[in-house]
C-alpha cells in the first residue's frame, strides 16, 4: 500500500493511498485505504495522516483520522501517530501496521507496531531526491 | 500564507515521492495533483507488490484495486474500493472527487463509472498472479480469511458453509504472515 500525504507552498494540503489489498482476500473485502479516515485524512486547518498495515484490523480504529484529531488539539505528529497505533495494539497485540503524518507547519512524524522498524519517504523543497527515514517500531 | 511544500510517503517507495514532488512544483499544480501522480507511479511500479495491477489475487484468483483521495482545503474526496479490470484506480478515485458529488464508489458500479469517465479496461491478472494463485489452490487454500465455517478452513478450501456451533470472540491475535498487508 502506499499511502501519502502532501503540503504545497499555498499552504493547501491533500492525502491519500492506494492499494490492490491482502492476498487471497475474500472477494468483495475493502481495505482500509478506501475508508475515510482510516487509508487517509486532512485538514488543511491541521494537517494530515495516512495508514499501512493489516486493513482489517486498522480501519475498525480509524488511525488518520484519529492522528489529526489529535494534532488539532496540538499533539506532534509522531505521538499522534504512536496513540493511535497503542489503540489498535490494546485490542490487537499481534497487528502489523504504521501510521504517517505530516501537519500543516511542515513537521511530520511516523508510529508503528508489528515490525522491527517502518520506512518513510520524505520530500521537501531544495532536496535532490527523496529521503527514506526508518523509525524503531513500538 | 506561503508554506515549504513537502511529500511524505509510507515505505521507501522513492519514485512516487519524488514524482508528486515534482508534481507540485509544477506551475498550476496543487497538492491533490501530487498525491494522484505519487499513487499512480507506484500503481505502475507495482510497488512492493502491494500497489498496482498483477499482484495480491484474491480467493477467486482477481486483483482488484482500492484508492482514496482527500482534498484538506475543500474537504472533497474521492474512493473507490473493489475495483476490477482498471489499473488507474487513484485516477478513478480522482474522477469520483471531481465528477460525482458521491465519496465512494465499489465494485462493478465503481467499474462502469470509470468506463464512462474515459478509464481504460484492462485485465488485472498477470503470470505471476495466476501462478502465485494455484500455488495456493494446490496448497488447501492457506492462508485465508475464513472462521467458522466447514469444512475447517486452516485445512481445505472451500466452498464453505457456516459451522453450526460458532466461536463468539474475535481472536485479537490473529497475526498476518510477514509482509502480507495493505
Amino acid at each position: 500500500t502506499i499511502g501519502m500525504v502532501s503540503l504545497d507552498s499555498n499552504g493547501n494540503m491533500a492525502a491519500g493511498g492506494s492499494t490492490n489489498g491482502l492476498q487471497f482476500k475474500i472477494p468483495g473485502r475493502v481495505s482500509d485505504t478506501a475508508l475515510i479516515g482510516s487509508g487517509a485524512y486532512v485538514d488543511n486547518d491541521v494537517g494530515g495522516a495516512c495508514a499501512t498495515g493489516d486493513g482489517d484490523v486498522m480501519q475498525r480504529f480509524v488511525p488518520s483520522y484519529h492522528a489529526v484529531q489529535l494534532m488539532r488539539q496540538g499533539v506532534a505528529p509522531d505521538e499522534a501517530c504512536l496513540d493511535a497505533i497503542k489503540r489498535i495494539a490494546q485490542f490487537n497485540p499481534n497487528f502489523t501496521g504504521a501510521v504517517l503524518a505530516l501537519d500543516k507547519n511542515g513537521r511530520y512524524g511516523a508510529a508503528c507496531h508489528g515490525m522491527d522498524s517502518f520506512p518513510y519517504s520524505v520530500m521537501k523543497q531544495g532536496w535532490i531526491d527523496p529521503e527514506v527515514l526508518q523509525i524503531p517500531c513500538l | 500564507s506561503s508554506s515549504s511544500p513537502i511529500v511524505v510517503t509510507t515505505w521507501p517507495f522513492i519514485n512516487a515521492t519524488r514524482n508528486a514532488f515534482a508534481k507540485m512544483m509544477t506551475p498550476g499544480a496543487t497538492c491533490l495533483d501530487a498525491v494522484e501522480v505519487g499513487c499512480r507511479t507506484c500503481e505502475d511500479e507495482q510497488c512492493d507488490g502491494s500497489v498496482g495491477w498483477g499482484n495480491h489475487p484474491a480467493e477467486d484468483g482477481e486483483t482488484t484495486l482500492d484508492a482514496l483521495i482527500i482534498d484538506g482545503r475543500t474537504m472533497s474526496v474521492g474512493a473507490v474500493a473493489n475495483l476490477h479490470r482498471i489499473k488507474n484506480a487513484i485516477g478513478v478515485a480522482r474522477a469520483v472527487l471531481q465528477y460525482s458529488t458521491h465519496s465512494l464508489l465499489v465494485g462493478e458500479s465503481a467499474t462502469k463509472f470509470a468506463i464512462d469517465m474515459g478509464f481504460k479496461e484492462e485485465d488485472l491478472h498477470s503470470n505471476g498472479s495466476i501462478e502465485t494463485w494455484n500455488k495456493w489452490k494446490n496448497g488447501n487454500c492457506q492462508p485465508n480469511f475464513r472462521r467458522n465455517v466447514q469444512p475447517d478452513p486452516t485445512t481445505s478450501c472451500g466452498p464453505y458453509t457456516p459451522k453450526p456451533q460458532c466461536d463468539k470472540e474475535f481472536s485479537s491475535h490473529r497475526q498476518l504472515p510477514y509482509g502480507e498487508h495493505d
